[in-house]
Parts: structure tokens; C-alpha cells; sequence
């Protein structure tokens, strides 16, 4: 399924939300992907700080699995 | 490039940053 715009507006909308009391967290994660755009960290970078970033907040992982390409993925723990 | 998603939501993660 191919993700559009507005997908990733709500996604980055969902992670705001989430982190309202702990904005440093959503700064984070627009950090990666800005690091990741000038290709100062590649995918499996993101994959690494994401899965850190966003440990405890499976729903959040399996959102931001949903953008990765075929091959990739964050494993939820059970 | 061969995350063209992931490129997508960068794109918009650094809009959505200039914004705010």
C-alpha cells in the first residue's frame, strides 16, 4: 500500500500528541528524519534510533514500520 | 533512492519542523 502526504502528516500528528508532556521526544524523531533526508544516517540508522526512541509505544512502531520498504521492519516485542 | 516512503515522510517531518 503506498503511503501518501497525508499519512505522514498523521502519523507525525499521532507521535506530537503521544509525547505532548515530552516534546524532546517528537523533536527527536524530526531529528532523525532530518538526518536521514541528508542521508547522514541510512535506513537501518533510522530503523536503530527509532526502535530506541520509541520503545514501550508499539503502536507507534508498527506506524512507522507501515513507512519502511519491503525487507525492513522494527520487531515489536509480545 | 531506496526508501522512497521514508524519503516521503522525512520531506514532511522537515516541513512540518520548519513550521513550528
Amino acid at each position: 500500500q503506498k503511503l501518501k502526504v497525508e499519512d505522514a502528516l498523521s502519523y507525525l500528528d499521532q507521535v506530537k500528541i503521544r509525547f505532548a508532556n515530552d516534546p524532546g521526544i517528537y523533536n527527536k524523531f524530526l531529528d532523525i528524519m532530518k538526518e536521514f533526508k541528508s542521508q547522514s544516517i541510512d535506513t537501518p540508522g533510522v530503523i536503530n534510533r527509532v526502535s530506541q526512541l520509541f520503545h514501550g509505544h508499539p503502536d507507534l512502531v508498527l506506524g512507522f514500520n507501515a513507512f519502511l520498504p519491503p525487507g525492513y521492519r522494527i520487531e515489536v516485542p509480545k | 533512492l531506496p526508501a522512497p516512503q521514508l524519503v516521503m515522510l522525512a520531506n514532511v517531518a522537515a516541513v512540518t519542523a520548519a513550521e513550528s
